[in-house]
């Protein structure tokens, strides 16, 4: 699953 | 980074920073919603609390502070400064904005990626900014037509989620486990509710007379 830490947009 | 996702980046940017300069400029903001900027105030406080945290590039702190510093001057303009604050005219800008905030938060609680503090507030700022634009949707409608700065805004603020599809839809092939439902769909959503807007702004650059959208 997507961890959080790869919220890298605006 | 893809094109597609620095290309709405500066859209996003642009959209705000023309609105910034018009309101500091002409010292007015008829036509400008206060509900959607105070809601868009809200829904970058939301997403962009992690900034002191968690430490992605230059250009994302950089981004999030601009984005943060503009948002709160606008809702601050509007708000406080005596000159402009004369050119607001409240008894249009009537949408009752808690009644989105509030259903944003609860879908928050329920659709989440992971149920922390930080996860919820992301997903609320992300269906927050899905209909922030309303307000400003609906004061058009009333205020039938718009000068140009407002079109331009709402019209970059358009863009930049579209391009922002084409990045998620860019990402989705290059980047294996890049699957976010709940920006996709929320963004899709957002996107859509540009749609009538942007029929009736290209019909009127046609006819290149005032936007009159219809009653």
């Amino acid at each position: 699953d997507s961890d959080s830490e790869d919220k890298d947009e605006l | 980074m893809n094109i597609f996702r620095l290309a709405g980046d500066l859209t996003h940017l642009a959209s705000v920073l023309v609105l910034l300069l018009k309101i500091h400029t002409i010292k007015s903001c008829a036509g400008i919603s206060l509900k959607t900027q105070e809601l868009y105030a809200i829904v970058f406080a939301t997403r962009y609390l992690d900034l002191f945290t968690t430490y992605i590039s230059l250009y994302n702190t950089l981004m999030k502070l601009i984005f943060l510093g503009s948002s709160f001057s606008i809702v601050w303009y509007i708000r406080k400064h005596k000159i402009v604050r004369r050119s607001y005219d409240k008894d249009q800008d009537t949408f009752r904005h808690y009644f989105i905030v509030l259903p944003c938060f609860v879908l928050a609680l329920i659709i989440h990626e992971k149920f922390t503090v930080r996860e919820v507030l992301w997903a609320f700022s992300l269906y927050l900014e899905a209909v922030a634009i309303l307000p400003q949707l609906v004061l058009l409608q009333r205020t039938r037509n718009i000068d140009n700065l407002t079109g331009q805004y709402v019209f970059l603020l358009g863009a930049y989620r579209a391009l922002y599809i084409l990045n998620w839809i860019y990402r989705y092939f290059t980047e294996p486990h890049f699957v976010h439902w709940i920006t996709w769909i929320s963004g899709l959503v957002q996107t859509l509710l540009y749609a009538d807007f942007f029929y009736y702004y290209f019909q009127s650059m046609k006819n290149n007379g005032k936007l009159q959208l219809p009653a």
